[in-house]
């Protein structure tokens, strides 16, 4: 038996919003710890994965790991009807069910839509990510900045180069119609309201496709705070964690390299 | 023009 119950199903539409236009379907794979899902995108440029921890949610009962084959277009469908208050509860059998089902209950408990997801076979295989890699530089963020500085550059070209030196991040852009440049510094103080942090081991350069970084603004509402981690030849890791350890949305995005 | 990586060099499957 697997069951899992929101309290309130912004959490999973926001999560949901950050993916679906990356991946058209994934297993969403229950253990014990919680749900998650890997996927890569159709051209194998970008990879996302989500950690939703048994943590986040009222109820968890998983009694043994179950696979759900998920159409994320169909989930969002499903989770459209439920408003941003209602608690949600998705119920599955874990002895190869062929749906899931969604009961969206409103908060004064006097209204419960029930709906169930068809559930799909999905030949995926599973990647083994390096944890926590040493990574050249480090950069942390308002998600709010992040969502402007990439909403903006993607609109002048595709080609976005990330260069990270002491204390000073620079995004630079060049397309069809010019180019620009933003320059980032390390804010000063630690209580600043919104602060930008800069680690760097090594100072590091690398270049990347606009569209996905612009794409990646779907998780802002997740999280207040963004971190991007870079290494150079590898992909750029970049992490929106919700509040309270109760998961995550990570990309991971192959750099560009000139031939 | 720099060429786009392919994430499968990246990620061993498991």
């Amino acid at each position: 038996m697997f069951e899992a119950k929101l309290t309130e199903s912004t959490t999973i539409k926001r999560v949901l919003d950050a993916i679906k236009d990356l991946i058209q379907q994934a297993n969403f794979d229950c253990s014990a710890d919680g749900l998650s899902l890997q996927a890569m995108d159709t051209p194998h440029v970008c990879l996302t994965t989500m950690t939703l921890r048994s943590q986040a949610f009222e109820v968890y009962r998983c009694d043994r790991p179950l696979s759900m084959g998920i159409n994320l277009s169909s989930i969002s469908k499903i989770l459209k009807c439920a408003a941003s208050k209602d608690s949600v509860k998705i119920v599955a059998d874990d002895e190869g069910a062929d749906c899931a089902e969604f009961i969206f209950e409103n908060e004064s408990a006097d209204r419960i839509a029930h709906f169930e997801l068809k559930l799909m076979d999905i030949d995926s295989e599973h990647l083994s990510i390096p944890e926590d890699s040493d990574y050249q530089a480090i950069i942390s963020m308002p998600s709010a900045e992040y969502r402007r500085i990439f909403s903006d550059l993607s609109i002048i070209g595709d080609t976005i180069t990330i260069e990270i030196n002491k204390n000073t991040a620079c995004f630079s852009v060049e397309g069809d119609i010019g180019n620009g440049s933003l320059n980032l510094a390390q804010t000063d103080s630690a209580d600043e309201k919104n602060p930008v942090t800069i680690n760097v081991k090594e100072p590091v350069k690398m270049t990347f496709p606009g569209k996905y970084l612009n794409t990646f603004t779907k998780a802002v509402p997740i999280s207040e705070f963004v971190t991007l981690c870079l290494t150079d030849g590898n992909p750029l890791a970049i992490e929106f964690s919700l509040p309270d350890e109760a998961g995550f949305v990570r990309y991971f995005l192959a750099p560009k390299i000139d031939q | 023009t720099p060429v786009q990586n392919d994430l499968d060099e990246f990620f061993a499957v498991c």
